[in-house]
């Protein structure tokens, strides 16, 4: 086995199938029962305790998620790559992730069967979320290619001694024995020295404790009987009242208990009707008595799989400002024009050897003479069949083949000198990227290979011009261009074919050969590229 | 001037290794560059990786990308690597 460095610094974990990536062909029941199980694996080998939540900020989220799903390793689609989880830590530390193209077995079939076994790669992938990393071990559960699953499995031993070097051994004692009322009694009753005889309730012991008396009923609960005060027992009921009974869920666990009393799965219930209207055609809904008030409006619940959920809010464009405001020499000028001297970029690039840098709806171009002037001036007007209202770009760099790339929200335009080309604009996805990509940071052709990068958020991709794609093995982390961190305003190469990249206020220098920035403190934009005077454009504090 | 050697080792081979921790991947953009002209180095890193691979996933180990190999390669896996890079790039070993 092989300890990867991280644990977790407690021992009672807390996990959650994610409210907003569940399998879309599982049952999320069923599907929380195998992963309960899976964790029971690693539970029963140690110290640690694993509590269902119902929360996406649980220690172990599960999530199901297709192709690229925000992390720097993508799903393939069916077959090869199944999941992968994360090493304990704040987070997406210790959450795991199931291709969702996979064809997942609840329940263990034939070994010529398809499907893969979602208990067998659940108990490997939590492996993970709790600090194990892959064993060369043949047979071993942490061996990291998928072996199927036996009927009685049992913690293999070199995952055994792995969890238990982390976590220590089980105790003996189970958990539920720290409850006060139903703590065991140590001593058995002794007799009294009086000539009464005392009659001594003999202590509630779990069924699966090894002092069990032989005459205790094994279905008894050890739950303690109060709701208010033990609500993780007493989990609410799903969509409760509007499902009143569970025919779908014939095996649904019937011994657990919910916070109302009258509420049994197994019971027929009987909630209050509407009262009919007597009218016909009937002119108006009836009213349901008895019926919580926001009825039919059913409040986001992550338990309800029926619910519609609420969907991504859509990318939208800054709202465009169109107040004036006078100066005090009497010059209106728009709100939303950019102080040259004292403003981040969108986005900058080399076109035909003369410096554009974009900003909001308005550009600067800097030519062989410096700053152009009466600049900036709207984007549109030098690119006229840009649509209009026009609020932002995002990227813009000059491809190989001279046109211009300009990326707005989930679009690329591409301009021939001013004119859009035919069949543009077009969607990201055209050039390979993923469907859930907002938007583009920055986009360049690195010169120290010719090729283009594209950036957003903590990912980049390697664009190959030839094909219109991103290259297969991308995205990959923002961390391989060491100093210059996640979210960048904008990358591009300058004549003396260095690369710059900038956030906020501020710039980079990034040395290609090292892979790392020249200088690790950022310099402050305006005075280099605007040529703004220091003291106007420079914070005095410095730049990180 | 093209890449040779069985186009570097088919490009799916080296993307499998580098996925997988048994080929560095800390300057790829660096490396896809020098590959060309330093073949022969990358030629014994590879060598290498695929030996690891093969001993890890416990079939004979070679140094080829044999039958056992690519068979081993399409098997259905964890999508973590076997050899985990800290930000250190130290490997951790038990």
């Amino acid at each position: 086995f092989v300890v990867q460095g991280e644990k977790w610094k407690h021992t009672n974990l807390t996990w959650s199938l994610s409210s907003l990536r569940r399998p879309s062909q599982l049952d999320p029941y069923h599907t929380r029962s195998v992963l309960a199980r899976a964790l029971d694996v690693w539970e029963q080998a140690s110290r640690l305790t694993f509590t269902e939540v119902n929360s996406d900020d649980a220690d172990i989220v599960v999530s199901f998620a297709k192709r690229y799903h925000d992390d720097a390793y993508p799903f393939d689609g069916r077959g090869s790559i199944l999941a992968h989880a994360f090493f304990p830590g704040s987070g997406r530390g210790g959450d795991a992730h199931f291709d969702d193209d996979e064809l997942w077995l609840l329940q263990p079939k034939n070994d010529d069967e398809e499907g893969t076994s979602l208990f067998a790669v659940a108990a490997h992938e939590f492996g993970h979320s709790l600090g194990l990393s892959h064993s060369s071990v043949k047979g071993a559960l942490m061996f990291p290619w998928y072996q199927g699953i036996q009927p009685n499995f049992v913690l293999p031993e070199d995952d055994r001694n792995g969890i238990q070097q982390m976590y220590g051994p089980k105790e003996n004692k189970r958990t539920w024995a720290k409850i006060p009322s139903y703590r065991p009694v140590e001593t058995p009753p002794t007799t009294t020295t009086t000539t009464t005889t005392t009659t001594t309730r003999r202590p509630y012991i779990h069924h699966r404790h090894p002092n069990r008396h032989p005459n205790q009923h094994p279905g008894y609960t050890p739950y303690p009987r109060d709701p208010s005060k033990y609500p993780a027992y007493y989990p609410e009921r799903p969509n409760y009242p509007h499902r009143p009974s569970y025919p779908e869920y014939p095996n649904y666990p019937d011994r657990r208990r919910y916070n109302t009393t009258e509420e049994h799965p197994r019971r027929t219930h009987h909630y209050p009707r509407p009262t009919e209207t007597t009218t016909h055609p009937p002119t108006r809904r009836p009213h349901y008595p008895n019926v919580r008030p926001e009825y039919p409006y059913r409040p986001y619940n992550p338990t309800d799989r029926n619910h519609d959920y609420p969907k991504k809010k859509p990318y939208l464009y800054p709202e465009k400002t169109t107040t004036a405001k006078t100066t005090h020499i009497g010059v209106v000028t728009p709100s939303d024009k950019p102080d040259t001297c004292d403003t981040s970029y969108d986005a900058v690039a080399l076109i035909r050897g003369e410096l554009f840098i974009f900003k909001n709806r308005y550009h600067w171009r800097i030519g062989a003479n410096g700053r152009y002037p009466g600049y900036p001036i709207e984007i549109t007007r030098m690119w006229p069949s840009l649509p209009k209202g026009l609020t932002h770009v995002d990227a813009v760099y000059e491809r190989p083949d001279k046109k211009i790339a300009f990326f707005v929200g989930k679009e690329l335009y591409l301009c021939d000198s001013q004119h859009l080309v035919r069949g543009y604009p077009k969607p990201l996805t055209n050039l390979g990227l993923p469907e859930s990509l907002e938007k583009l940071d920055a986009a360049m052709v690195w010169g120290y290979n010719g090729k283009t990068y594209f950036y957003s958020g903590t990912m980049y991709w390697k664009y190959d011009e030839d094909e219109g794609r991103v290259e297969l093995d991308y995205p990959r982390d923002m961390s391989m261009w060491k100093g210059v961190g996640y979210n960048i305003d904008s990358v591009f190469q300058w004549k003396d074919g260095k690369t710059y990249f900038f956030k906020g206020k501020g710039f980079w220098k990034f040395n290609d050969l090292q892979m790392r920035v020249e200088h690790e403190r950022q310099l402050p934009s305006a005075p280099m590229w605007m040529r703004c005077p220091a003291e106007r454009a420079g914070r005095r504090a410095p730049y990180r | 001037s093209r890449p040779t050697r069985s186009a570097l080792h088919d490009k799916s081979v080296r993307s499998y290794l580098e996925n997988f921790g048994y080929l560095r991947k800390d300057r790829p953009e660096v490396a896809n560059l020098l590959m060309e002209n330093a073949t022969q180095y990358y030629e014994d890193d590879f060598r290498i990786a695929v030996k690891t691979l093969q001993e890890f996933g416990g079939i004979p180990v070679t140094g080829e990308v044999d039958e056992a190999t690519q068979r081993l390669m399409v098997q259905k896996r964890c999508g973590r690597p076997d050899v985990e890079t800290g930000l250190e790039g130290k490997r951790r070993k038990r």
